[in-house]
């Protein structure tokens, strides 16, 4: 009887480690472990093992039909948003460069008017592009530095719009009131948007990682997760736990700190590195 | 939270007296969760794990009256000893120069406006080095922290080198009569090897007598992993957790400590110059516990 017994106390703790070191959460090690248990295999044979282990993390991963980019209407407003220094304005400078490759046009806006040289940090990844960006003075209103973003964007015929925000801790309503602020801007000229809202993710980012998707979630409502830092040793395995329990899609990866260091997320590779 | 959970725990045995292993085995295991969901690195729960079992089952708490508080008065009497001791690292007056070292994001240029502020006011002459020269913009950053706080700033745009540019900093803290100089450096992976280079290679040029790396409270079980890294190219002194204005539990402080031995010395509480405290370890023992 393939089952219960299949594995034994040592191995348990090892495929437990293996999970808690990865940040996927003392609950949901356990209900792999369960599923890995259950699976009708040769436990002791590892290569039947690391097939129904990887088997199991990649069902956590259930929203590959929602991975891919969507961009409604023209210009279409894609907001990035996350807790401070996770990655946000250098993925914005990645994921332009993968838009202008693929034909777009694109025009950055650069909201985060509060942090000491943002709108610097900015222009220089836009003039490295080459693309417009409108920035406001320090110290503007985010809101009215998207207005007029969007103004310009649809006046010059751009594809694409994309809205850096501040980073900011999703304890903070009155800075979360901020972001819907920015949403509500955007509406008033096109309520078919923002077309895509990432929460940009450090994957170092330990259990609290639920706890910002959740908050950012429920104030602005989130389509997709930007998982930035996948170039150093964490696994990122608070993803897992994100797109279950939340549904929100983990979209993109970010690598390095260079334009290409940024790519799409496949749940493959995903678990087959997270388990290696 | 967990007093409550203990207080459930142990309610039964009241007049029963003694504490059983199997009541200890299973308030531990809400412990262990807990810290885990705190993320303290699961090697590190495991120790403090087995020391709590250890010190309950040696102790009085198996036949006090009220257990489940005697275990959270022992689980946070433990907690707080993780994470205290080593040397007290707060800047003293001869600490001339300090050094700030961490992951990509981590809040070390936010925090060397937050140090130099505290110095300042101690009426200290302070200088900040901008030894980044790899993020966009980040020599602005720096100056832009401090013209905000009037504190002088040394940069060169033209030295593409930030190991010379610690050298001519060092040069010009020294003829310029400061009593602090505080580096900025790049953030950086512990897998890169030559930004590892480049970071010993500024300890070398600079000789710090406070080497800080400051992490972000939100790390989850890496943190060991880059913290003993770090300790290990650079012997850092002591560890700067920022970012607890948010709801992070902040488990990577014990992790840390456990892993380098290295205390948590300041804590970041905000974005703003002024959100910047001295690291107490028993306010972060509750925080930790929930
Ligand atoms: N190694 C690595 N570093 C990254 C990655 N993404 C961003 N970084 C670095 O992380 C640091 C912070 O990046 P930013 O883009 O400024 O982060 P942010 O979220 O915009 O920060 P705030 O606006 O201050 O909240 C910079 O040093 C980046 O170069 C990545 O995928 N890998
Ligand atoms: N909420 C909060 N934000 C902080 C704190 N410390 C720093 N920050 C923010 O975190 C972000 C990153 O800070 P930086 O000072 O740029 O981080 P860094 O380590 O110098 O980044 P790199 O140089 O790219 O490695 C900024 O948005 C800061 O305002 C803190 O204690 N609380
Ligand atoms: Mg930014
Ligand atoms: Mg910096």
């Amino acid at each position: 009887l393939n089952g219960l017994n299949s594995l034994g106390t040592e191995e348990t703790e090892e495929l437990e480690e293996v999970l808690l070191q990865a940040d996927v959460g003392l609950e949901t090690a356990e209900k792999i472990i369960e599923e890995v248990k259950k699976a009708d295999i040769d436990h002791k044979n590892h290569n039947e093992m690391n097939a129904a282990l990887k088997k199991t993390l990649k069902e956590f991963f259930y929203l590959d039909d929602k991975r891919a980019l969507t961009l409604k209407e023209k210009p279409s407003v894609v907001l990035f948003v996350g807790v401070n220094g996770s990655g946000k304005t250098t993925s914005i400078a990645k994921f332009s460069k993968m838009l202008s490759e693929q034909g777009k046009k694109v025009m950055l806006a650069g909201c985060d008017t509060f942090r000491a040289a943002a709108i610097e940090q900015i222009s220089v990844w836009a003039g490295r592009l080459d693309i417009p960006v409108v920035k406001g003075f320090s110290g503007a209103d985010p809101a009215s530095v998207a207005y007029d973003a969007h103004e310009s964007a649809l006046s010059k015929n751009i594809d694409c719009l994309i809205i850096d925000t501040a980073g900011r801790q999703h304890t903070k309503d009155h800075l979360m009131e901020e972001l819907k602020k920015i949403i509500n801007t955007i509406r008033k000229k096109d309520t078919s948007q923002p077309s895509e809202v990432f929460l940009v993710l450090d994957s170092t980012t330990g259990q609290n990682g639920l706890s910002q998707a959740q908050k950012f979630n429920e104030f602005i409502g989130l389509t997709g997760v930007v998982l930035t830092k996948m170039d150093g040793t964490a696994k990122g395995g608070i993803a897992l736990r994100i797109e279950k329990t939340l549904g929100i899609p983990v979209k993109y990866i970010g690598l390095g700190e260079e334009f290409d260091d940024f790519c799409e997320f496949d749940p493959d590779s995903f678990c087959e590195a997270l388990i290696n | 939270d967990l007093t409550q959970k203990f207080q459930r725990l142990f309610k039964n045995l009241r007049g029963h007296g003694k504490l059983t292993e199997k009541n200890i085995e299973d308030a531990l295991r809400d412990v262990r969760l807990a810290l885990l969901e705190a993320d303290v690195n699961f090697k590190v729960v495991k120790q403090f794990i087995q020391k709590v079992k250890d010190g309950v089952l040696g102790s009085n708490v198996v036949t006090s009256v009220t257990p489940g508080q005697q275990f959270i008065k022992m689980l946070n009497n433990e907690m707080v000893s993780f994470l205290s001791g080593g040397e007290p690292e707060t800047i003293k007056s001869n600490d001339n120069i300090i050094l700030m070292t961490g992951l990509q994001g981590s809040g070390k240029t936010t925090t060397c406006g937050k140090l130099g502020l505290v110095l300042k006011r101690g009426g200290k002459k302070i200088l900040m080095a901008a030894c980044d020269i790899h993020r966009p913009a980040a020599i602005d950053q720096l100056e832009q922290v401090g013209k905000r706080l009037d504190i002088d700033v040394f940069a060169d745009r033209a030295l593409n080198d930030a190991v010379k540019i610690a050298e001519m900093a060092v040069r010009r803290f020294t003829d310029g009569g400061y009593d602090h100089l505080i580096v900025d450096t790049a953030g950086r992976l512990h897998v890169d090897s030559s930004m590892m280079e480049e970071i010993k290679k500024i300890k070398t040029v600079i000789s710090p007598s406070k080497i800080y790396f400051v992490a972000d409270s939100c790390t989850g079980q890496d943190a060991v992993v880059s913290a003993d890294s770090f300790h290990k190219a650079l012997d850092f002194t002591g560890v700067i957790l920022t970012k607890l204005d948010g709801d992070t539990r902040g488990g990577a402080a014990i992790s840390i400590k456990h892993v380098t031995g290295r205390p948590v010395v300041y804590v970041g509480v905000g974005e703003k110059s002024q959100d910047f405290e001295v690291f107490y370890p028993d306010r972060m023992v509750s925080r930790i516990l929930g």
